[in-house]
C-alpha cells in the first residue's frame, strides 16, 4: 500500500502489497545503495567521533552548493614541521573520492617492553571489508592530543608512528617508521599522519594488517606512555577516540551481476 | 504538478505511515482521466529512508526525492518534450503504424548524484557518491 492515508491524489493503483513484496521492494532500494543485505551495526552513536568525522565530510559535500567542490572540513593541528600531510590537504582526493570509510580501532593495548624500557600503544583496523574495484587513494590515522597541565607550555615531545611488520612472542616485533614528529605540551586538538601506502597494503595484503603501533620520547629521548603528552585511548570520552580514514576511487565499473 | 520540494515534502509526510515499506509516490494529475494521457513530465517520488526504519545503520540523510517520469509521447511530440531527435522519427512511424511501432518513451534525461552516510556491519562508517539517483529532467527517448 503506497500512500493510503496520504492526502495526495494519486493517479497510481492503490492496492496493499503483500510482505514478499514489501521485502523484494526493500531488497531492490538496497540494492541501490550496492549492499546485499540490511548492515546491523553494532554500535551505533552517533556521538563518537568517527561518525562526527564522516558527518562533517557529508555536510561539506552535500551542503557546498555545488556538490562537485567542497572543503576538506576538519583542520588538524599543524606541528613546528608544518601540515602533517600537505597532499591530504588540498581538497582533490576528496573530491575525487567515490568513497569515503572510516574504521573503527578493534583493539588497543598500551605495552611496555623490557629491559630496555619502551612504552608504545597499538591499534588495529580492519580493511578487509571494502567493496570490490575500490582502490585507496588516501588515507589518515587521526588521534586526538589533549591539553596536559602538569607540564611545561614549552615541553615538547617526539611522537612517532609504526607499521608493524612482523610480530614475535618473545620480542618486539617488526616496524617501520612511518612518521616522526616534535609535538608541544600545550598543543591541543587532533593529530593526523598519513597512512595511504600502508593502507594500500593491507588491502592488497589483508594477511600483512598487524595494525599500527604508536611510541612517545621526551627531548632526551626516554621512552614515555602516550597519556603523559594527553593522547587519548579507547579510555578516554567516545568524541575524541582515534580512528582511521581512507578516501577511495572505483577503478573499475560496477556491471551489476544478472539476476 | 509536483507537491514542492522536498523539504515541504517532511511538513506533510503523515504521521506513522501505514506500510513499512514506504514509498511515497505523489502525482497530481491535473487531466488524468483515462482518455486524456498526459505528457511525458517528472513526477514526484520520495524515498523514505525514515519510514523505511533505517535509521538504525543510515546516518544521513532521512530519504530523498528520486521522482520519476511519467506520460505520453505521442504525435506532434511538439518542442518542449526534451525530445531526441530520433524520437519525433519514432512518433511519425508509430503515427503511421501504431500497432506494430511503439511510441518513444517518457524517460529521465538529466540525473544527479546523492552521497549516503551508513554504518557497515562492523560499525564503521562509509560516506558513498551514488550516481543517477535523482531525476532532473524527464524526455521522449
Amino acid at each position: 500500500n503506497f500512500t493510503s492515508d496520504n492526502e495526495f491524489h494519486s493517479s497510481f493503483i492503490h492496492r496493499r502489497l503483500k510482505s514478499q513484496e514489501r521485502r523484494e521492494m526493500q531488497r531492490e532500494i538496497l540494492s541501490i545503495l550496492g549492499l546485499p543485505h540490511r548492515p546491523r551495526p553494532h554500535l551505533h552513536g552517533k556521538h563518537n567521533a568517527a561518525p562526527m568525522f564522516m558527518l562533517d565530510l557529508y555536510n561539506a559535500m552535500t551542503t557546498d552548493g555545488d556538490e562537485n567542490r567542497y572543503s576538506y572540513p576538519y583542520k588538524p593541528i599543524f606541528t613546528t614541521q608544518g601540515p602533517p600531510i600537505a597532499s591530504l590537504q588540498d581538497n582533490n582526493f576528496l573530491n575525487d573520492a567515490d568513497m569515503v570509510m572510516s574504521f573503527v580501532n578493534l583493539v588497543e593495548h598500551d605495552k611496555e617492553f623490557l629491559p630496555v624500557r619502551r612504552h608504545h600503544r597499538e591499534f588495529r583496523f580492519d580493511l578487509s571489508r571494502i567493496p570490490e574495484g575500490e582502490a585507496v587513494t588516501a588515507a589518515e590515522f587521526r588521534i586526538y592530543k589533549d591539553f596536559i597541565h602538569e607540564r611545561f607550555d614549552n615541553e615538547t615531545f617526539r611522537i612517532s608512528i609504526y607499521q608493524v611488520l612482523e610480530e614475535h612472542s618473545d620480542r618486539e616485533s617488526d616496524l617501520f617508521l612511518l612518521d616522526s614528529r616534535v609535538i608541544w605540551a600545550a598543543e591541543e586538538g587532533w593529530l593526523v599522519f598519513d597512512v595511504t601506502a600502508t593502507s594500500n597494503h593491507w588491502v592488497l595484503n589483508p594477511g600483512r594488517n598487524l595494525g599500527l603501533q604508536l611510541a612517545l620520547e621526551s627531548t632526551n629521548g626516554e621512552s614515555i606512555s602516550l597519556r603523559v603528552a594527553g593522547l587519548i585511548g579507547r579510555s578516554g570520552p567516545q568524541n575524541k577516540q582515534p580512528f582511521m580514514v581512507a578516501f577511495f576511487k572505483a577503478t573499475e565499473v560496477h556491471l551489476r551481476s544478472i539476476r | 504538478s509536483a507537491l514542492g520540494g522536498s523539504k515541504q515534502r517532511n511538513a506533510n509526510q503523515p504521521k506513522g505511515a501505514k506500510s513499512q515499506v514506504t514509498l511515497r509516490m505523489a502525482n497530481i494529475a491535473e487531466n488524468s482521466s483515462s482518455d486524456q494521457m498526459q505528457a511525458c513530465k517528472k513526477h514526484e517520488l520520495y524515498v523514505s529512508f525514515k519510514d523505511l526504519k533505517w535509521q538504525d545503520w543510515i546516518i544521513a540523510p532521512d530519504g530523498y526525492a528520486a521522482y520519476y517520469c511519467e506520460g505520453e509521447c505521442a504525435f506532434p511530440l511538439n518542442s518542449y518534450m526534451n525530445a531526441t531527435n530520433h524520437a519525433i522519427m519514432q512518433t511519425l512511424v508509430n503515427f503511421i503504424n501504431p500497432k506494430s511501432v511503439p511510441k518513444p518513451c517518457c524517460v529521465p534525461t538529466q540525473l544527479n548524484a546523492i552521497s549516503v552516510l551508513y554504518y557497515d556491519d562492523s560499525s564503521n562508517v562509509i560516506l558513498k557518491k551514488y550516481r543517477n539517483m535523482v531525476v532532473r529532467a524527464c524526455g521522449c527517448h
